[in-house]
């Protein structure tokens, strides 16, 4: 099993959509999918969640801070196809709830270890800061995917994330490797967006991935209904940019 | 001198280009206007920073951690006609430097009484958690300004966050009340903005401001050069949009 962390502590850019629709997108091609969601928003879950909303039951406070069984968190989506680890608004008061535990960054890599055979690839939508769960995402991780706006802020931040990457890789998770940067909202009639890119490109180049995410407002849409742009506007550009993603990532060359 | 908390957990709404243009536009109406910024990323401090940069000296993570003199971390921004407590990168690690201090939600408000005098109106750019430094400005605030996006997730969080507002007021800061929610990056093209619009009219309408900030790609470049929308770009939608929200704010009934 994969386990991929979608990170950015920049807010807005586009880490809960990466999420839910790589996620359809993946299991569209045949992928076992989990998606974790670990925002006291719990954007992800109400984008995935139907008609219906949230499901009762186990969130990933429940598992992070009770330890509980991570099968009883685990619950289908099966018009999407994925399993997902709701998240929780308890989420906000985490840093308090696991100042005092013992190794606290590495509950979430621990909880995962029981379903290695159960799933191909889990993907872990992480809350737009550098705190104590993004931590437990990145320690968990195998690889970790970065979306960015292709504006002015987006490459504030990039120092910073790196530097975080860097350390947990040191100190925490050997085997964590960045699997690229993904421009996203992207709105190539600015003059804003093709400076950004070319900066992006001087920057870090090599990190850039070949897939790019346009604006589009289905993509926006999508989420009110309860579901992935897969089910929700199938042949729009946002459907055919995530689906690119899914095989782009599907490429992972073994030898990473 | 009033005090304004610009927050909204929601990524990437908005806060810190209202935080910018806000403070620049009531600068332009003669007030003496201070900026906070709590952000780790110091978006703000870079959105106005000019050429030269951010500059040397302490930070708002030295005030609250360390309880420097409000007045030696106080710069002044000459272009912009406005002062900022600058942000830093140490702000990621503020819970644990704060999470065995006494009254830790209160530092800001007690290093703000030391310029009572000095200033019209503060405004406090706001990380997107609802984390220690989010509680200290609203333990240190008179009055909340909610930045949304016209976009299916921004009326999620509102619950938690006025939940955690009406907490504050009860239990540490009296005197805090919600100014209105701010519409940020509309674009009445589209059907959802108009949906979600409609829909803050129907939950919370008395609390929507007359105001509205248009998409303007303008607001958006105006931070690569380091200026506000004034200097930028002062015949801009994105300048009328902020100044017409400067003149709303003016007209707070003292009553309230
Ligand atoms: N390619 C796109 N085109 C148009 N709208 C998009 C696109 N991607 C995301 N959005 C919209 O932009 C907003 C921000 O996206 P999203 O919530 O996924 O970002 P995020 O990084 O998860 O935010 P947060 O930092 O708050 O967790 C949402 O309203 C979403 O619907
Ligand atoms: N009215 C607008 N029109 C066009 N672009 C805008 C507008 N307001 C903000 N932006 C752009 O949208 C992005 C998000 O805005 P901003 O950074 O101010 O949000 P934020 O809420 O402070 O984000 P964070 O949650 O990360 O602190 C920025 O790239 C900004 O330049
Ligand atoms: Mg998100
Ligand atoms: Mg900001």
């Amino acid at each position: 099993m994969r386990a991929v962390a979608i990170i950015n502590q920049k807010g807005g850019v586009g880490k809960t959509t990466t999420v839910a629709n790589l996620g359809a997108c993946l299991a569209r091609l045949g992928q076992r999918v989990l998606l974790i969601d670990l925002d006291s928003q719990s954007n992800l879950t109400l984008h995935l969640a139907g008609e219906e909303g949230p499901l009762p039951g186990p969130t990933s406070f429940d598992l992070l801070v009770d330890g509980v069984d991570i099968a009883s968190a685990i619950r289908e989506l099966p018009e999407e196809q994925v399993h997902i680890v709701q998240g929780s608004a308890d989420l906000a008061g985490i840093e308090q709830a696991l100042a005092q535990k013992i190794g606290r960054e590495m509950l979430l890599r621990d909880a995962l270890a029981d379903v290695q055979d159960r799933f191909d690839i889990v993907l872990i939508d992480c809350p737009p800061s550098l705190g104590v769960l993004s931590l437990n995402a990145l320690v968990a991780a195998d690889e970790v995917l970065i979306p960015l706006q292709t504006e002015f802020f987006a490459l504030q931040g990039m120092t910073q994330l790196m530097e975080i990457v860097d350390v947990v890789r040191q100190r925490l998770n050997p085997k964590l490797s960045v699997r690229g940067l993904l421009p996203c909202m992207v709105d190539l009639r600015t003059n804003l967006a093709h400076e950004v890119v070319e900066e992006l490109r001087a920057h870090c180049g090599h990190l850039l991935l070949r897939s790019r995410i346009r604006k589009n407002i289905k993509l926006a849409e999508a989420p009110s209904h309860g579901t992935s742009i897969l089910r929700y506007a199938p042949e729009s550009n946002g459907a055919d940019d995530y689906l690119a993603l899914a095989a782009e990532l599907r490429e992972t060359t073994v030898a990473e």
